[in-house]
């Protein structure tokens, strides 16, 4: 099964 | 006081087109820079980055940095109404909560004021770190749109995967599976249709198709697309506006529990 990443997961906050 | 005068009126049309299945709701921020936008899908699995820079607009006055939270759906239903031709300026007055977007015929014997209502928007910023891509694809925006397009009738995701052979694009469905390769071809009569692939290391990552499907609804803005594949990073999808800046999507990969 696939899990959808988050682009929380690479880029953070400014 | 801002005002932004782009005699190519059409580009913001094919802008708004592009972005707003995507997003919502989002913040255009105007600087000396030029008009720009950063705003995430509400899953936070996609992006979108635009710049339309201040060199490209035949007037730029932007006395102070100044944000405009706009719903992109008016956004689009105002810009509809400018003619392809149109010259189209953009004005806001400090700390007004109104924008006006005025459309001019090219020959100016019709000339429209259209005032939307601006909104607060919280929008996350995220920082972009500048990265190296394993792999760059440029290939036809249309070429590309016509890819997702077909594999989106067969399966959800597509495999993007990167070899010294080509670039290949993979999905599987109920119905069965398709791949679809493309080799790098530079021996075209037009720069624009070639299809260029740059590799440092093979790569190959999964996406959903619907986000996909979705950002090449800005194929109008360019004849080409250049997808950047990296294993650690998210894809960027970019379309080149000519000669003003860019549209850039960017989109979490899906992994294999």
């Amino acid at each position: 099964h696939e899990t959808q990443l988050r682009l929380e997961a690479f880029f953070t906050f400014n | 006081m801002l005002e932004l005068r782009l005699v190519q009126g059409s580009l913001l049309k094919k802008v708004l087109e592009a972005i707003r299945e995507l997003v919502n709701d989002a913040n255009f921020d105007c600087s000396a820079t030029g008009f720009s936008l950063q705003a995430m899908d509400s899953s936070h699995v996609a992006l979108v980055a635009l710049l339309l820079r201040s060199e490209g607009f035949e007037h730029y006055r932007c006395d102070r940095n100044l944000s405009m939270g706009m719903n992109l759906n008016n956004m689009a239903k105002m810009l509809r109404c400018a003619g392809n031709d149109d010259i189209i300026t953009i004005k806001a007055d400090d700390g007004s909560d109104t924008v006006t977007f005025m459309f001019e015929s090219p020959n100016q014997d019709k000339i429209a004021d259209f005032e939307m209502k601006l909104m607060d928007i919280d929008s996350e910023h995220l920082g972009i770190p500048d990265a190296e891509y394993h792999a760059i694809v440029r290939m036809p925006s249309a070429e590309f749109a016509r890819i997702c397009k077909d594999l989106s009738s067969i399966g959800d995701t597509v495999v993007i995967s990167v070899t010294k052979e080509g670039v290949k694009f993979s999905t599987a469905g109920d119905i069965g599976t398709a791949n679809i390769v493309c080799r790098q071809n530079k021996t075209v009569d037009k720069p624009e249709e070639a299809t260029v692939i740059e590799m440092q290391e093979p790569v190959s990552l999964t996406f959903a198709l619907r986000y996909m499907n979705s950002f090449t609804k800005a194929t109008p803005l360019s004849e080409t697309v250049t997808i950047s594949l990296s294993s650690e990073l998210p894809v960027v999808v970019e379309y080149k506006i000519a000669d003003m800046g860019y549209i850039r999507f960017y989109l979490a990969p899906k992994i294999e529990e």
